[in-house]
Protein backbone atom coordinates (compact mmCIF):
# COMPACT_ATOMS: atom_id res chain seq x y z
CA UNK A 1 0.00 0.00 0.00
CA UNK A 2 0.90 3.53 -0.31
CA UNK A 3 0.76 6.18 1.92
CA UNK A 4 2.47 9.45 1.61
CA UNK A 5 2.01 12.53 3.73
CA UNK A 6 3.36 15.41 2.66
CA UNK A 7 3.57 18.88 5.10
CA UNK A 8 2.44 21.21 2.75
CA UNK A 9 -0.35 20.47 0.09
CA UNK A 10 0.24 23.23 -1.34
CA UNK A 11 3.25 22.09 -2.85
CA UNK A 12 1.42 19.50 -4.41
CA UNK A 13 -1.33 21.65 -5.67
CA UNK A 14 1.58 23.79 -7.16
CA UNK A 15 2.84 20.98 -8.94
CA UNK A 16 -0.22 19.57 -10.69
CA UNK A 17 -1.11 23.60 -11.63
CA UNK A 18 1.94 23.73 -13.52
CA UNK A 19 1.88 20.29 -15.46
CA UNK A 20 -2.25 20.12 -15.98
CA UNK A 21 -2.68 22.49 -19.48
CA UNK A 22 0.27 19.98 -20.96
CA UNK A 23 -0.65 16.70 -20.05
CA UNK A 24 -4.29 15.22 -19.05
CA UNK A 25 -4.21 11.69 -17.73
CA UNK A 26 -0.69 10.65 -16.04
CA UNK A 27 0.38 7.57 -13.95
CA UNK A 28 1.94 8.80 -10.93
CA UNK A 29 4.24 5.92 -10.53
CA UNK A 30 4.90 5.13 -6.90
CA UNK A 31 7.78 3.04 -5.43
CA UNK A 32 9.71 2.78 -2.28
CA UNK A 33 12.29 6.16 -3.84
CA UNK A 34 9.06 8.43 -4.02
CA UNK A 35 6.39 9.52 -6.71
CA UNK A 36 7.25 9.37 -10.10
CA UNK A 37 5.86 11.10 -13.21
CA UNK A 38 6.51 11.54 -16.67
CA UNK A 39 4.48 11.84 -19.58
CA UNK A 40 4.16 13.68 -22.95
CA UNK A 41 1.63 16.52 -24.39
CA UNK A 42 -0.34 14.99 -27.37
CA UNK A 43 1.72 16.70 -29.81
CA UNK A 44 5.15 14.85 -28.74
CA UNK A 45 6.37 18.32 -28.30
CA UNK A 46 6.91 18.68 -24.77
CA UNK A 47 7.53 16.06 -21.83
CA UNK A 48 7.01 17.08 -17.92
CA UNK A 49 9.42 14.58 -15.78
CA UNK A 50 8.41 15.04 -12.24
CA UNK A 51 10.10 13.24 -9.03
CA UNK A 52 9.02 13.63 -5.34
CA UNK A 53 11.53 11.53 -3.65
CA UNK A 54 10.18 10.11 -0.58
CA UNK A 55 12.66 12.21 1.38
CA UNK A 56 9.76 15.05 0.65
CA UNK A 57 6.99 12.81 2.09
CA UNK A 58 6.76 12.11 6.00
CA UNK A 59 6.00 9.60 6.66
CA UNK A 60 6.51 7.60 2.88
CA UNK A 61 5.43 4.50 3.15
CA UNK A 62 5.30 2.38 -0.54
CA UNK A 63 5.57 -1.47 -0.17
CA UNK A 64 5.34 -2.16 -3.94
CA UNK A 65 5.75 -0.45 -7.49
CA UNK A 66 1.88 0.92 -7.84
CA UNK A 67 0.91 3.08 -11.02
CA UNK A 68 -2.33 5.50 -9.84
CA UNK A 69 -3.46 6.75 -13.16
CA UNK A 70 -5.38 9.88 -12.65
CA UNK A 71 -7.05 12.58 -14.58
CA UNK A 72 -5.64 15.79 -13.73
CA UNK A 73 -8.75 18.00 -14.15
CA UNK A 74 -10.62 15.51 -11.42
CA UNK A 75 -7.37 15.86 -9.29
CA UNK A 76 -6.99 19.84 -9.47
CA UNK A 77 -10.75 19.51 -8.50
CA UNK A 78 -10.07 18.02 -5.44
CA UNK A 79 -6.66 19.77 -4.44
CA UNK A 80 -8.94 22.83 -4.75
CA UNK A 81 -10.66 21.62 -1.47
CA UNK A 82 -7.48 21.92 0.21
CA UNK A 83 -6.13 24.91 2.12
CA UNK A 84 -2.49 25.86 0.78
CA UNK A 85 -1.35 25.18 4.92
CA UNK A 86 -3.23 21.69 4.90
CA UNK A 87 -1.22 18.70 5.24
CA UNK A 88 -1.73 16.26 2.74
CA UNK A 89 -1.72 12.31 2.66
CA UNK A 90 -1.79 10.57 -0.17
CA UNK A 91 -3.10 6.89 -0.05
CA UNK A 92 -3.89 3.75 -2.55
CA UNK A 93 -4.09 -0.17 -1.84
CA UNK A 94 -1.77 -2.65 -3.74
CA UNK A 95 -4.54 -2.75 -6.30
CA UNK A 96 -5.91 -0.10 -6.03
CA UNK A 97 -9.57 1.46 -7.96
CA UNK A 98 -9.39 5.07 -6.11
CA UNK A 99 -6.46 7.42 -4.64
CA UNK A 100 -7.51 8.49 -1.33
CA UNK A 101 -6.28 12.20 -0.70
CA UNK A 102 -6.81 13.69 2.95
CA UNK A 103 -5.85 16.93 3.84
CA UNK A 104 -5.60 17.87 7.64
CA UNK A 105 -5.62 21.53 9.23
CA UNK A 106 -2.53 22.20 11.16
CA UNK A 107 -4.38 24.34 13.66
CA UNK A 108 -7.55 23.02 13.60
CA UNK A 109 -8.87 19.49 14.53
CA UNK A 110 -10.79 19.46 11.02
CA UNK A 111 -10.10 16.60 8.40
CA UNK A 112 -11.07 16.44 4.74
CA UNK A 113 -10.97 13.06 3.11
CA UNK A 114 -11.96 12.88 -0.80
CA UNK A 115 -10.93 9.52 -3.31
CA UNK A 116 -10.56 10.03 -6.81
CA UNK A 117 -11.04 7.23 -9.61
CA UNK A 118 -8.28 5.83 -11.15
CA UNK A 119 -8.19 5.22 -14.36
CA UNK A 120 -5.77 2.92 -16.87
CA UNK A 121 -3.35 4.47 -18.68
CA UNK A 122 -1.69 2.83 -21.08
CA UNK A 123 1.58 5.40 -20.83
CA UNK A 124 4.26 4.74 -23.24
CA UNK A 125 7.59 5.51 -20.98
CA UNK A 126 10.66 6.87 -22.48
CA UNK A 127 14.26 6.82 -21.96
CA UNK A 128 15.65 9.69 -21.28
CA UNK A 129 19.03 10.19 -22.35
CA UNK A 130 21.50 10.99 -20.20
CA UNK A 131 23.28 14.66 -21.68
CA UNK A 132 26.42 17.35 -21.41
CA UNK A 133 24.72 20.16 -22.47
CA UNK A 134 26.59 22.53 -24.27
CA UNK A 135 25.34 25.26 -22.07
CA UNK A 136 23.67 25.28 -18.62
CA UNK A 137 21.64 28.56 -17.12
CA UNK A 138 20.49 28.75 -13.86
CA UNK A 139 18.75 32.08 -13.56
CA UNK A 140 15.52 33.58 -11.12
CA UNK A 141 12.40 31.86 -12.25
CA UNK A 142 10.53 35.02 -12.00
CA UNK A 143 12.99 36.53 -14.56
CA UNK A 144 12.50 33.41 -17.30
CA UNK A 145 8.99 33.90 -16.98
CA UNK A 146 8.99 37.68 -17.71
CA UNK A 147 11.33 37.30 -20.42
CA UNK A 148 8.88 35.04 -21.84
CA UNK A 149 6.06 36.49 -21.38
CA UNK A 150 7.13 39.85 -22.71
CA UNK A 151 8.32 37.62 -25.75
CA UNK A 152 5.21 36.00 -26.83
CA UNK A 153 3.72 39.46 -26.71
CA UNK A 154 5.81 39.73 -30.66
CA UNK A 155 6.41 36.40 -31.43
CA UNK A 156 5.03 32.62 -31.36
CA UNK A 157 9.06 32.09 -31.33
CA UNK A 158 12.59 32.88 -29.29
CA UNK A 159 15.77 31.59 -30.10
CA UNK A 160 18.02 31.55 -27.12
CA UNK A 161 21.76 32.18 -27.94
CA UNK A 162 24.73 31.48 -25.43
CA UNK A 163 28.11 32.80 -26.09
CA UNK A 164 30.82 34.62 -24.35
CA UNK A 165 28.79 37.47 -24.03
CA UNK A 166 26.00 35.99 -22.38
CA UNK A 167 22.67 34.69 -22.80
CA UNK A 168 20.33 36.28 -25.49
CA UNK A 169 16.55 35.75 -25.82
CA UNK A 170 15.45 37.07 -28.97
CA UNK A 171 12.55 37.26 -31.73
CA UNK A 172 11.44 38.53 -34.39
CA UNK A 173 7.71 39.41 -35.28
CA UNK A 174 4.95 41.60 -37.41
CA UNK A 175 5.51 44.04 -35.49
CA UNK A 176 9.06 44.31 -34.82
CA UNK A 177 11.37 42.62 -32.80
CA UNK A 178 12.84 41.67 -28.98
CA UNK A 179 15.46 40.56 -27.39
CA UNK A 180 17.07 40.55 -23.91
CA UNK A 181 20.40 39.55 -23.55
CA UNK A 182 21.64 38.29 -19.66
CA UNK A 183 25.00 37.94 -18.28
CA UNK A 184 27.04 35.58 -15.40
CA UNK A 185 26.25 37.93 -12.04
CA UNK A 186 26.24 37.36 -8.54
CA UNK A 187 24.56 39.32 -6.08
CA UNK A 188 25.63 38.39 -2.24
CA UNK A 189 22.96 39.07 -0.70
CA UNK A 190 20.02 37.70 -2.67
CA UNK A 191 21.74 34.88 -4.05
CA UNK A 192 18.34 33.58 -5.81
CA UNK A 193 19.41 36.79 -8.25
CA UNK A 194 21.73 34.95 -9.13
CA UNK A 195 22.76 34.59 -13.16
CA UNK A 196 25.30 31.46 -13.70
CA UNK A 197 26.31 30.25 -17.06
CA UNK A 198 28.14 27.69 -17.91
CA UNK A 199 29.34 27.13 -21.39
CA UNK A 200 31.16 24.38 -23.18
CA UNK A 201 30.48 25.34 -26.68
CA UNK A 202 28.68 28.34 -27.73
CA UNK A 203 24.35 27.27 -28.42
CA UNK A 204 21.80 28.34 -30.70
CA UNK A 205 18.36 26.75 -30.74
CA UNK A 206 14.92 28.42 -31.56
CA UNK A 207 11.75 27.39 -29.43
CA UNK A 208 8.21 27.38 -29.28
CA UNK A 209 7.22 30.49 -26.49
CA UNK A 210 3.89 29.13 -26.38
CA UNK A 211 5.39 26.07 -23.94
CA UNK A 212 7.80 28.03 -21.89
CA UNK A 213 5.12 30.30 -21.18
CA UNK A 214 3.76 27.18 -19.67
CA UNK A 215 6.29 25.85 -18.17
CA UNK A 216 6.58 28.91 -16.02
CA UNK A 217 3.37 28.14 -14.23
CA UNK A 218 6.26 26.13 -12.39
CA UNK A 219 7.84 29.56 -11.17
CA UNK A 220 6.21 29.42 -7.75
CA UNK A 221 8.07 26.73 -6.76
CA UNK A 222 11.40 27.90 -7.01
CA UNK A 223 13.68 30.96 -6.80
CA UNK A 224 15.82 29.54 -9.62
CA UNK A 225 15.14 27.97 -12.97
CA UNK A 226 18.00 26.02 -14.77
CA UNK A 227 18.25 25.72 -18.62
CA UNK A 228 20.44 22.97 -20.20
CA UNK A 229 20.60 23.31 -23.84
CA UNK A 230 23.00 21.40 -26.52
CA UNK A 231 22.55 22.32 -30.03
CA UNK A 232 19.88 20.23 -31.71
CA UNK A 233 18.68 18.74 -28.78
CA UNK A 234 15.36 19.38 -26.38
CA UNK A 235 16.03 21.73 -24.05
CA UNK A 236 15.44 21.26 -20.31
CA UNK A 237 14.02 23.42 -17.96
CA UNK A 238 14.51 22.37 -14.69
CA UNK A 239 12.88 23.57 -11.26
CA UNK A 240 14.59 22.15 -8.06
CA UNK A 241 12.62 21.14 -5.19
CA UNK A 242 13.24 20.73 -1.58
CA UNK A 243 14.52 17.41 -1.03
CA UNK A 244 16.21 16.44 -4.08
CA UNK A 245 13.02 16.33 -6.02
CA UNK A 246 12.16 17.60 -9.09
CA UNK A 247 10.10 19.05 -12.04
CA UNK A 248 11.68 18.96 -15.41
CA UNK A 249 10.04 20.00 -18.85
CA UNK A 250 11.96 19.12 -22.13
CA UNK A 251 10.86 21.04 -25.36
CA UNK A 252 11.79 19.81 -28.81
CA UNK A 253 13.64 22.72 -30.66
CA UNK A 254 12.42 23.98 -33.86
CA UNK A 255 13.94 23.19 -36.90
CA UNK A 256 15.44 24.81 -40.02
CA UNK A 257 14.79 28.67 -41.41
CA UNK B 1 9.62 29.73 -40.71
CA UNK B 2 11.05 27.14 -38.77
CA UNK B 3 9.26 24.24 -38.32
CA UNK B 4 8.00 22.17 -34.44
CA UNK B 5 10.06 19.35 -34.10
CA UNK B 6 9.12 16.09 -31.79
CA UNK B 7 10.56 14.75 -28.72
CA UNK B 8 10.33 10.91 -30.84
CA UNK B 9 13.54 11.27 -32.31
CA UNK B 10 15.42 12.32 -28.77
CA UNK B 11 13.60 9.83 -26.88
CA UNK B 12 13.48 6.01 -27.52
CA UNK B 13 11.04 3.52 -25.42
CA UNK B 14 12.30 2.34 -22.45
Amino acid sequence: MLEARLEQANLFKKVVDAIKDLVQDCNFDCNDSGIALQAMDNSHVALVSMMLRSESFAPFRCDRNIALGINLTSLTKVLKCAQSDDILTLKAEDAPDVVELVFESAESDRISEYSIKLMDIDQEHLGIPETDYGATISMPAAEFQRICRDLIALSESVSIECSKEGVKFACQGDIGSGAVTLRQHTNVDKPEMNVEINMSEPVSLTFSLKYLVNFCKASGLSNQVRLCLSNEVPLLVEYSLANNSHLRFYLAPKIGD
Amino acid sequence: APRQGTLNRFFGKS
